[in-house]
């Protein structure tokens, strides 16, 4: 564990309780992909199988049931108690276009042929696209609220830092998987834009808005 | 990946 890695899950961890409280606080959903939050808990689920058969750490036990527990509140939230907020119009992001390509690039390029490496892979290859359908829904309404955007901040810094973690390790330990590095490198490029809107925008308190 | 070990991050 080095300082990188800490930061990026404590920031992955911030995402997803600022996501949770925003649509607690204010009991609604608005603004928030759907679609997306499915693609996480998918990506949580069928990356942490590991659960039942790897212990690496107390740390890494708590974490991944965070992650899971968390994202399937999350769904909780949005298709059930707070059903009637959720913008289905906007969030028309088509997410087989997404899952199967990884399922397939999983099947073709991963580490080793077994169901447990086969499933991991595919959650680093959708994690590093899950976000498209919230990218999508924004670019639609053409705004977000600030905390949603504190939301994105956070969850797209999180595997920003988890890139500065595997160059450390790199260096540090030889440690490497190219998988991870080439997926977490897409993912932070997805996000640019974002970032660039944020640090330019909300950060000035302005509400972040696309030009018409 | 590590036989051994598994993933050791999130």
């Amino acid at each position: 564990m080095n300082i990188f890695r800490l930061a990026g899950d404590l920031s992955h961890l911030l995402a997803i309780i600022l996501l949770l409280i925003k649509i607690w606080k204010t009991r609604s959903c608005a603004g928030i992909s759907g679609k997306s939050q499915i693609l996480f808990a998918v990506v949580y689920i069928s990356r942490y199988l590991d659960l039942v058969t790897t212990f690496v750490s107390v740390y890494n036990t708590v974490m991944k049931l965070v992650f899971i527990v968390s994202s399937v509140a999350t769904l909780y939230m949005m298709y059930v108690k707070f059903k009637a907020t959720y913008d289905h119009n906007h969030d028309s992001f088509r997410i087989e276009f997404l899952l199967v390509p990884c399922f397939v690039l999983a099947l073709l390029i991963h580490a080793a042929f077994t169901p447990l490496e086969i499933l991991w892979t595919f959650s680093i290859y959708l994690e590093a696209v899950a976000i498209l359908p919230q990218l999508f829904l924004v670019s639609k309404t053409g705004e977000a609220e600030s905390i949603t955007s504190h939301y994105l901040f956070a969850l797209g810094s999180y595997r920003a830092l988890y890139l500065l973690n595997w160059i450390y390790r790199y260096y540090a330990e030889g440690h490497y998987d190219l998988i991870a590095i080439f997926a977490g490198a897409i993912q932070t490029i997805l996000y640019c834009d974002f970032f660039y809107l944020y640090i330019t925008k909300v950060l000035k308190g302005k509400k972040l808005q696309l030009p018409a | 990946i590590d036989e051994e070990e598994g993933h050791d991050e999130l």
